[in-house]
């Protein structure tokens, strides 16, 4: 069973899931083409890049 | 045999349990560890392309920071000179680098739309970009499908190809729906 | 407490010319020159005058830049996008942090690193000291996004590739210990509130990288096995207790991606701080646990267990002894235990030994599942194992079936798959499979010292349970460790431990489709 303690962790971290980290946090700012992830079709390419010879 | 949680019994209970129960599997059977978006056998390491633990593709390349010569560094000094992007401006060769190096991002999207503008279909089956070729009026036409010569884009050798098609209209994809901010 | 009137407005004033002059175009390459020109401000007001002041102002800074990003945060309800208030707070703290960063650099005299790395844990001590209150003091209400950008954005200016950097952070990795450190104080259970953050950082391709892959001789591995222990802790309770909510579902997930990198990047890495993992692990997360186990050094070659007629006594690698990290021995608690375990090893007595076993492996606790302490548990097996290993060689002989018998070590494991209740019995024969992996010493002796147990049983519980063990680790998804699979092997194909004909195996449909399907992929 969880202790109170355990009960309290976990209270603390269901409420930071709700604003988790965003890949930008540990990236440097870019203001012109910022990251702006969305839900893209599922036949749409699903990794970017490209060969890097091309 | 031992009746309790510590033998065979014990074990049979828990994995009926979590024929039921979902968060019990994960810890009874595991997960597909090959599902996590890592490339398991690639012969290079993968922490450098790391994108984090809930990432579910590596990083693109844009988003590896590299600490490059300061003299480099010219964003400073031409960021008020810079244009506000704006797809329309631009040609057919930015908008397909902009579609295939950013999959997972409004880019891509806004990038789709312009190209459907300008007369690309995406065919959802094939995964390709594809375009009438001018001056080549389908062979052949029904209500639900053509058949001619098309140009697609071959995003790995990075040209159009001109093929023939016969397409079926209910396989590519309608105009993009660009999401709205905050959405 | 008690700041020097004015310095609040000095402080607020000095930073928000700092974040105009970095923003600038004229702040210089690195912002040198707006530096030049912000140290004479600070000088002019004060600032660097004591170490009390210095304190006070980075505390200040850090406070305020926090409260401007929670503002700009909760405004987000009121309108504007995620994308645009990121970068409104970003910009505020990466100029603060590229100050601290600069302060660092050019504290105290080029060639002494002394007080640009007090400086650092100056700052780092403060961040850790104002999250903690900020989590007191708001409680559920807590934003990580402030500190987490400040300490990776800390991080990766300090670990640009420029010479007076590298001053600092080599011999003795100054630099990663000050980040350790912090982390370590903010690790998940004191600070769940940021566990995710914390595990964005800890798994960071530069962290990664600087921790396990560029300083030399592997002087970061023993501070990320800390990070990672720190992480097995935390998640642990909610582990054992087998109901994971989402919040739970996507830390463990995330947990499961990085141990996926460092396995596929760092396998040495995981095998030499197996031991320690493995203490922390819960016995259920049975696929976490075998991904550590199936670590291998990579220019090993490992044979395929399948293969038919496999001699595993012949394979050269069976006589290396793997590396590890821990010191067993003095993880036998208490003093007496350890004592007397060394009194019975070497002569057989006192006879009084193996009956009192039991009362040094138990601790004092109602709770089910907790009756026994593991890590004593864990450390007896080792340490039984290492010495019996050790005294074989002595001998001119290499561990198999026949000189592992009759030894006072072997007295112990007996007694204790004897004596243990099913509880005890289940974490000791844990212990033994926790040494099954890659080909080496102690895989070799610990499959002869499973394979003995089942065939020496002299109850069918005792068999019952060994089988248990190999089973609910062979179940999960891959990856499975080496020594564990050629171990299952020749238990089900060796006919002389008579495995098909016990009652366990046919206790149950599932049961017995289990085994016709583990054995249909083993044979």
């Amino acid at each position: 069973q969880l202790t109170v303690e355990h009960e309290l962790q976990f209270k603390m971290l269901q409420a930071a899931f709700f604003h988790m980290p965003h890949p930008s946090d540990s990236e440097r700012l870019r203001l012109h083409l910022p990251r702006q992830p969305c839900q893209t079709p599922l036949y749409y390419p699903q990794v970017s890049g490209l060969d890097p010879l091309v | 045999m031992v009746t309790d949680q510590f033998g065979m019994v014990g074990l049979l209970t828990f994995i009926r349990a979590a024929e039921t129960d979902h968060n019990l599997v994960s810890l009874a059977l595991g997960s597909d560890l090959t599902t996590l978006g890592l490339n398991l056998n690639s012969p290079e390491n993968l922490y450098p392309n790391f994108a984090g633990p809930w990432a579910e593709t590596p990083c693109r390349p844009q988003d590896i920071d590299y600490h490059v010569p300061q003299e480099y560094l010219t964003n400073q000094q031409i960021r008020g000179k810079l244009a506000p992007v704006k797809f329309d401006r631009y040609g057919e060769d930015l908008l397909f680098y902009m579609f295939y190096s950013n999959a997972g991002d409004l880019l891509q999207i806004l990038a789709a739309a312009e190209l459907y503008n300008r007369d690309w279909r995406y065919h959802k089956e094939d995964r390709v970009w594809i375009t009438r070729a001018p001056g080549m009026a389908p062979v052949d036409k029904g209500p639900n499908y053509e058949r001619g010569t098309y140009f697609y884009f071959d995003a790995q050798n990075w040209r159009k190809v001109p093929k023939e098609f016969h397409l079926e209209y209910d396989k590519l994809e309608e105009r993009p729906h660009i999401p709205t901010p905050g959405g | 407490f008690q700041d020097p009137p004015a310095l609040q407005e000095k402080t607020e004033v000095l930073l928000r010319e700092w974040i105009q002059m970095y923003h600038s175009p004229t702040a210089g390459q690195g912002s040198a020159s707006a530096f030049q020109h912000f140290v004479k401000q600070m000088n002019l007001h004060g600032i660097l005058k004591t170490d009390d002041l210095i304190t006070r102002f980075f505390r200040i800074c850090i406070s305020m830049c926090r409260d401007l990003c929670v503002r700009s945060i909760l405004e987000q309800g009121q309108g504007p996008s995620p994308t645009y208030v990121r970068s409104k707070c970003f910009q505020n703290l990466d100029a603060f942090v590229r100050l601290i960063a600069l302060l660092v650099k050019h504290s105290g005299e080029a060639t002494n690193p002394t007080t640009k790395i007090n400086l650092l844990n100056k700052v780092l001590g403060l961040v850790c000291g104002i999250m903690i209150h900020d989590i007191e003091s708001n409680g559920t209400e807590f934003q990580q996004l402030p500190y987490h950008r400040i300490l990776i954005m800390l991080f990766l200016e300090l670990n640009a590739p420029e010479a007076i950097l590298e001053s600092i952070n080599l011999p003795v990795c100054e630099v990663l210990m000050a980040f350790t450190q912090t982390l370590h104080l903010l690790r998940p259970s004191k600070c769940p509130g940021f566990a995710y953050a914390w595990l964005e950082i800890v798994s960071h391709r530069v962290f990664i990288g600087r921790m396990l892959a560029i300083t030399p001789q592997q002087k970061g591995w023993s501070m990320y096995s800390m990070l990672l222990a720190d992480l097995f802790k935390f998640l642990a309770p909610f582990l054992r207790n087998a109901e994971l909510a989402k919040p739970l579902t996507m830390l463990y997930k995330g947990t499961l991606r990085v141990l996926l990198v460092l396995l596929h990047d760092f396998p040495e890495f995981l095998c030499e701080y197996h031991y320690g993992f493995c203490d922390v692990i819960p016995p259920n997360c049975i696929q976490m646990r075998n991904l550590i186990l199936s670590a291998f050094p990579r220019n090993m070659r490992l044979p395929d267990p399948f293969t038919p007629n496999l001699k595993v006594d012949m394979l050269p690698e069976i006589t290396v002894s793997p590396k590890i990290h821990t010191s067993v021995a003095n993880l036998i608690q208490p003093p007496e235990f350890k004592k007397n375990l060394d009194s019975y090893l070497k002569n057989r007595t006192p006879v009084t030994f193996l009956s009192d076993m039991r009362t040094y492996l138990q601790q004092v606790s109602n709770e089910p599942g907790m009756h026994y302490n593991m890590s004593v548990m864990n450390s007896l097996v080792l340490y039984v194992g290492m010495q019996a290993i050790a005294q074989i060689n002595s001998k001119g002989l290499t561990p198999s079936m026949s000189t592992i018998a009759h030894s006072a070590h072997m007295d112990i494991f007996q007694n204790l798959g004897v004596d243990l209740d099913t509880e005890g019995r289940y974490l000791f024969l844990n212990a033994i499979a926790n040494q099954l992996r890659y080909p080496n010493s102690h895989t070799h002796y610990f499959s002869c010292t499973l394979l003995h147990l089942f065939a020496e049983a002299n109850t069918e519980a005792i068999q019952e349970q060994i089988t248990r063990v190999l089973l609910e680790r062979l179940i999960v998804n891959r990856p499975h460790p080496w020594g564990l699979l050629i171990t299952f092997i020749e238990l089900i194909k060796n006919p002389s431990f008579k495995f098909w004909s016990h009652e366990f195996v046919k206790c149950a449909p599932e049961i017995e489709k289990l085994f016709e399907s583990v054995a249909r992929s083993c044979m």
